[in-house]
């Protein structure tokens, strides 16, 4: 049984792309099986992996919204042990399209089941929104990693986001559960990013990652190379940060 | 008449909100009558003037969704010649609520059209996406400020945000223009910002603001103060950027 993964936050551009694509090469590294899912119409994991979000190929949309078979939509990358089941714009119709649909939250959920027993990990990078896409990847997910850049905003952010996984949990996914909080962008010299790690830490007692993603404008760069950091720039500290928290993340499941 | 600008762009994190408060602020600041309107359902600008997002006095929301009367939702800010018309978290159900309504697209610009009157300037911030809360500051704005971080995934929406753009001036607002495109985060010193700034030079030949707005971490400070950044920090390269901005959009306005 694969672990699914979302990887969640409405606060827009606080990591959950760059964290979707680094962590899931990272994983694949490690000799895991990874399927990334961009679940966000800009597919921005599917162009930062250097896969064409306009081919005209099946991609998520068809699969949720128009029953295509799932196996058909997913793609092999260049990064050996990671495949990735793709975005495309048309994506966009999907919150008002399916918002009549029966089953509408469960749909990404029961497709996945077919593809399942092939992976270790299943990773689900979210648009910046609670809206149906980021409902069915929480439906589908057995944890949440949530990233957060340490400023004010994204800090006010948090609690929306809870109450969402609180009532997905309560009538839709009972198991959903945080997998941890992911700091990003962090500039330790800056009050404001120390300040708010705290308050985080207090927020999500032992739930915040030990790795924290600093500043690194290399990680900013490798997807215009369509590569993740580890491709692009092995040395960096993008890098270096995104290969420990793979670690921790595996070490966490060995430990369960 | 007020000018009316919506600042969007649905690449989220570029800059929308911060650019709302402090735009909206130096413009007050120069004298003018301001009225900014949070069309986000995360309320940023809301809370980042300083106001209760959960006060359960009427928003945006009431006021697009349930009829409510604008001029009772409208709220004076601690910055004279600055009203704001504030969201709450329930705008998050107006885009599917919405959905079947009649008119949907132009609630917004009829509810603006009984108090433009009264202000100089109307300015729209954006949430992360071109969904139909964004559809109604396009269908109400006479113009678009595009905010955009230089890197890669932001430059990579551009054409969605264009077409969106095009789609709604063919429809339903014919004179809708972009007021200009505003680097944020501006960082000179790296290549990826300087690639990124001239492929927009290039895209939008004259319509790149002169101002670009530097990184500062003063401009990530100040909302947790529920103050623009003029009255947070004065002397702040944030300050002085967005007051410079306002003087080059006041020096526009003049030449029309
Ligand atoms: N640690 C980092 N250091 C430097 N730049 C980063 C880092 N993480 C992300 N970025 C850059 O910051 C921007 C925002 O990141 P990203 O797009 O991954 O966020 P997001 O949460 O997926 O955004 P959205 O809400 O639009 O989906 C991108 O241009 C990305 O390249
Ligand atoms: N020039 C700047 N220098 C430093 N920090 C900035 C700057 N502009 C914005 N920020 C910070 O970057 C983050 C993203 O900015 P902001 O929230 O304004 O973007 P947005 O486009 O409104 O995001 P969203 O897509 O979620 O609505 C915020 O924490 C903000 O305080
Ligand atoms: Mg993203
Ligand atoms: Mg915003």
């Amino acid at each position: 049984m694969a672990k699914r993964i979302a990887i969640a936050n409405q606060k827009g551009g606080v990591g959950k792309t760059t964290t979707a694509i680094n962590l899931s090469a990272s994983l694949a590294a490690a000799d895991c099986r990874v399927l990334l899912v961009d679940c966000d119409p800009q597919a921005n994991s599917t162009t930062g992996l250097g896969i064409d979000k306009t081919s005209g190929k099946p991609s998520l949309y068809d699969v949720v919204a128009a029953d295509a078979d799932i196996a058909e939509a997913l793609v092999a990358t260049d990064f050996s042990g990671l495949a990735l089941l793709p975005a495309s714009p048309d994506l966009a119709g999907a919150n008002v399209e399916l918002a009549s649909a029966e089953n509408r939250e469960y749909r990404l959920r029961e497709r996945l089941s077919a593809v399942e027993g092939d992976y270790d990990y299943i990773l689900l990078d979210c648009p910046p929104a609670l809206d149906l896409l980021t409902l069915n990847a929480l439906v589908a997910a057995a944890s949440v990693l949530i990233p957060i850049q340490c400023e004010y905003f994204a800090l006010e952010g948090i609690s929306s986001l809870m109450n969402t996984m609180g009532a997905v949990r309560e009538t839709m996914n009972p198991q959903l559960a945080v997998e941890g909080v992911l700091l990003t962008m962090y500039d330790e010299r800056t009050v404001l990013a120390r300040q708010v790690a705290a308050e985080l830490r207090e927020f999500f007692p032992d739930n915040v990652f030990q790795t924290a993603i600093p500043r690194n404008v290399r990680l900013a760069e490798a997807p215009s190379h369509g590569k993740p950091i580890f491709q692009y720039d092995v040395r960096s500290k993008g890098a270096e940060s995104y290969l420990n928290l793979a670690r921790e993340i595996l070490a966490r499941s060995a430990n369960r």
